[in-house]
């Protein structure tokens, strides 16, 4: 494995610690798509099917759970817990997510690696996983005053792509016969759909303010 | 059935 790709897992990982630690210490997910949140963890599930029949390492096993787990325990604080869930910005969050679903199967069932039910269903996590953001970058445009928790939370979550990108360009020179068209036009569009954040991220760093996205 | 090297990524 390379230090790209150690960095992106990193970055995914710190990303899901930190909206951990928000809903942790604050009690609250205020400003968070709870769209966004079960549509990753329909990501995982589609994606790590394969956690239990093909062993890769070690440490493949223990971030596949550590996602599964993760994903899924913030779903469950931010439906089910009695005090954070009263700061779910429900009225707010109202993207239609199921709308994303299902093109993104179909588009599986179209295009893919290979047909069958392990590799559609990794093929559909991919696709799904390039626009799960989109209810988050709703949500956050419409909120005025968006902590820098959850600033960061997309920030880093956006980050951990961009670093797969680079990730996939270093393995396609170093690795004989590694091209996966469909997993980088996934992450290329997942990472451009960021584009707009990056850059009133990076407006807002420079000149020191809180980060709000033009309506 | 040999996975494919995509498929060591998470």
């Amino acid at each position: 494995m390379n230090i790209l790709r150690l960095a992106g897992d990193m970055t995914h990982l710190i990303s899901v610690i930190v909206l951990l630690l928000k809903i942790h210490s604050i009690k609250s997910c205020a400003g968070i798509s709870l769209k966004t949140q079960e549509l990753y963890a329909l990501v995982f599930v589609s994606r790590y099917l394969n956690i239990f029949t093909d062993f890769i390492s070690l440490y493949n096993t223990i971030m596949k759970l550590i996602f599964l787990g993760t994903s899924f325990s913030i779903v469950w604080y931010m439906r089910y817990h009695k005090i954070v869930r009263r700061s779910y910005d429900k009225d707010q969050d109202t993207f239609r997510h199921y709308f994303l679903v299902l093109p993104c199967l179909i588009l599986a069932l179209l295009i893919n690696e290979r047909f069958t039910f392990k590799e559609i269903m990794w093929t559909f996590s991919l696709y799904l996983e390039a626009v799960a953001i989109l209810p988050q970058l709703v949500l956050l445009q419409r909120t005025k005053n968006t902590d820098n928790l959850t600033v960061q939370y997309i920030f880093l979550l956006g980050a951990y792509r961009a670093l797969y990108i680079l990730n996939w360009i270093y393995r396609y020179f170093t690795e004989p016969d590694y091209l996966h068209w469909i997993t980088w036009i996934s992450g290329l569009v997942q990472t451009i759909l960021y584009g707009d954040f990056f850059y009133y991220y990076f407006l807002s760093w420079k000149n020191n303010v809180k980060l709000q996205l033009p309506a | 059935e040999a996975h494919s090297s995509s498929h060591d990524e998470l």
